[in-house]
């Protein structure tokens, strides 16, 4: 996170610590699924790709509860039972994060508490978390400055038209010729340095639904082009919740 | 003469009948039938030469040694004695019946062709027991006790506590073994209410099936020998059930009724070589055996259909209130009879009932549940609340809510009797420190 702050216990007990192909990040959903990007799990471009799910699963770190990696790691991990990655999602294709979600079911539910709460799923009708201007708050593990970061931290942002994201991303097309779709949308700042950063991949974009008091994933950090450098962005969870209930609930 | 053959009944005609008889002819019947009949007999027909008292020709009956009498003549005729349809009849089990005709059968100078007689016999029973059959010379002794006829015969029975001597007549005090087996019945001392004899070793057993109970009930005048100072020197009446004494008893006050609990009971009487003391009557009667009343051990059981006595064969049910379960020793029962034996005890006893234990509730991951009334225990119609570990968790319950009862069938049950126990979900987006920016 970069242009952040530090999180207070319990300010996003939601967010998980993974360690998967390096350090990336997840949230809570129930008291056993884990959301999160899944090129943590299935990196572009890395021949790691043909190592099979359970393989992954078996060797998955997922913390959850502090906002001290070095207390995560006393704390222990929970091991993960079955992992989900979205059929849209294409490893090979560098240019596209089309689908850049995965779930990961934890072999034991965890105990709820002060400092491991669960983040809620958006309403399928509320489209208004993606207005242009919305702010969200977005936490993690992730580098800041060319550190790696041992607290938790978060930075808040806000969300930013399709229209406006695509034509930056399309001045940035001469160099790098990113997909942007409507399973996406972009956040953050052309010029202030507030972003996310590598390492917080897969952690979730929060916004506050005053409507039921509730804090609401809309998305999830999934990828940018440096950090702090243009925007950031997120996988649009709104398209993906049937997915997300398919597999939870048929659980 | 031709002896009449020795069977029940018959025909006796005239020579010759129906043809007219001949004359100068004596013919004699010895009608002779089975003891313990008597013979009856009469004319079908008959038709003899009328004479004045029956000169010429008649018929002569002889019974018992004594003349029946003499018949002649025709129905109607003036003269003769026609015997009409009289009915003769012996007292004992013989009668002859003697014919004579004389040389003529003439009336100035016709002959008349009178046909002579048919007469019928029949043997019938002789009641040796109706005083007015006794014959005066008859050997036979009479019945000391009872007599019973029947067909051809007769018997003599004595009175209880006597047996028939050899004479098949006589009784003789015999009370060593009296047997009654009927549901009621009497029984005295010999010769009551008359003074009972000396010596008496009387046992009247009273032996009745499994199950009963007979009741004594000594009748009025209860009269045994007794002694001032020394209970029953002379004379004793003891009482036993089953071998266990009831009562030895004597002197002039009676022991009124008796409730034995016993279906054998053995009443001795004995007596000394003197007295003249009237003895005893006991009218006997008897019920199925009781059963003591039932009694609840606790006021949890319910005994179904209460009856005011419980008698041999009876049997009651109990339940317990809901609730409660039907225990015995450790064992829970689902039902419950007793059966009131023949020795008058139950067949099991009363069990008690126990309040329904529901045991533990089950733990409610994520939440935890309390008890809403003391004390805090798990038996029947305790209450508990499941609570989920707010504010972390959000409790999902069915239509029936969070409160549960434990259930008479020793199950934790909600509202509407669901037992499946609440869920705690988790509760989302709801940190307990949420972000809050200040400076603006």
């Amino acid at each position: 996170i970069l242009g952040g702050k530090l999180a207070g216990r319990g300010s996003f007990p939601w967010q998980a610590l993974t360690g998967i192909h390096g350090r990336g990040g997840g949230a809570l959903l129930g008291d056993r699924w884990i959301l999160t990007a899944a090129h943590t799990i299935f990196p572009k471009g890395s021949g790691a790709n043909n190592v099979s799910l359970d393989q992954l699963a078996e060797e998955a770190n997922i913390f959850l509860g502090h906002t001290k990696v070095e207390e995560l790691h006393k704390m222990g991990n929970h091991p993960v039972r079955r992992i989900f990655i979205h059929p849209d999602y294409n490893p090979k294709d560098e240019h596209n994060f089309d689908g850049d979600i995965a779930l990961m079911e934890l072999k034991h539910p965890v105990t709820l508490g002060p400092t491991v709460l669960p983040i809620c799923l958006p309403d399928t009708t509320n489209t208004t978390f993606y207005m242009d201007g919305h702010m969200g708050y977005v936490s993690g593990f992730g580098v800041e400055k060319n550190f790696i970061s041992n607290n938790l931290k978060y930075v808040s942002l806000p969300v930013v038209a399709q229209e406006k994201c695509q034509s930056w991303l399309d001045s940035k097309k001469r160099y790098v010729p990113m997909v942007f779709s409507e399973n996406m949308f972009c956040a953050g700042f052309l010029t202030v340095k507030r972003d996310t950063c590598q390492g917080d991949s897969g952690s979730v974009f929060t916004v506050l639904d005053t409507d039921s008091g509730r804090w609401v994933a809309t998305g999830i950090v999934s990828w940018g082009i440096g950090c702090a450098e243009g925007y950031g962005f997120y996988t649009k969870i709104l398209n993906y919740l049937d997915w997300i209930k398919g597999i939870v609930r048929e659980d | 003469s031709s002896p009449a053959p020795r069977n029940l009944f018959g025909e006796i005609r005239s020579p010759g009948y129906p043809k007219p008889y001949p004359n100068n002819n004596i013919s004699i019947w010895d009608i002779r039938i089975p003891k313990g009949y008597v013979v009856k007999l009469t004319f079908r027909y008959f038709d003899l030469e009328p004479s004045e008292s029956c000169f010429y020709d008649y018929v002569k009956i002889k019974a018992d040694k004594k003349n029946l009498g003499r018949y002649c003549g025709q129905l109607g005729s003036a003269t003769g004695n026609h015997p009409g349809r009289k009915e003769f009849v012996s007292k004992g089990n013989r009668m002859q019946l003697a014919f004579r005709s004389d040389f003529s059968n003439e009336d100035n100078g016709t002959v008349i062709p009178y046909r002579g007689f048919l007469a019928y016999y029949q043997a019938l029973d002789l009641d040796e027991c109706d005083p007015n059959n006794a014959d005066e010379e008859d050997e036979r002794p009479q019945c000391q006790h009872f007599c019973h006829n029947y067909v051809g015969g007769y018997f003599c029975s004595c009175r209880t506590g006597y047996q028939l001597q050899s004479d098949h007549h006589s009784c003789k005090v015999e009370c060593s073994s009296e047997l009654f087996t009927e549901a009621s019945g009497y029984l005295s001392s010999p010769e009551y209410p008359e003074p009972y004899p000396e010596d008496l070793q009387c046992n009247y057993s009273i032996r009745l099936p499994k199950g009963m109970s007979i009741i004594l009930k000594f009748l009025k005048p209860f009269e045994i020998d007794d002694h001032q100072q020394v209970h029953c020197p002379y004379d004793q009446l003891k009482i036993q059930a089953r071998g266990r004494e009831i009562g030895e008893f004597c002197g002039k006050e009676s022991p009124g009724s008796i409730e034995t609990n016993s279906n054998e009971v053995d009443i001795l009487f004995f007596t000394d070589e003197s007295g003249f003391s009237r003895g005893w009557k006991i009218r006997y009667t008897s019920e199925k055996i009781r059963c003591p009343q039932p009694v609840p051990r606790d006021r949890f059981t319910v005994i179904r259909d209460l009856q005011s006595v419980y008698r041999f064969q009876d049997y009651f049910v109990v339940s317990c209130k809901t609730g409660y379960n039907l225990v015995e020793g450790n064992r829970k029962l689902l039902s419950f009879t007793a059966v009131c034996q023949a020795d008058g005890t139950w067949h099991q006893s009363m069990p008690r009932c126990e309040i329904v234990k529901c045991g533990n509730p089950t733990e409610l991951t994520n939440g935890a549940f309390s008890y809403v009334n003391k004390p805090a225990n798990n038996n029947y119609q305790s209450v508990i609340t499941y609570r989920c570990n707010e504010p972390y968790y959000h409790i999902v319950t069915g239509t029936g809510g969070d409160t549960f009862t434990c259930s008479p069938d020793g199950t934790w049950e909600d509202r509407d009797g669901q037992v499946r126990i609440p869920a705690c979900l988790p509760v989302c987006g709801k940190p307990l420190h949420p972000v809050t920016e200040v400076q603006r």
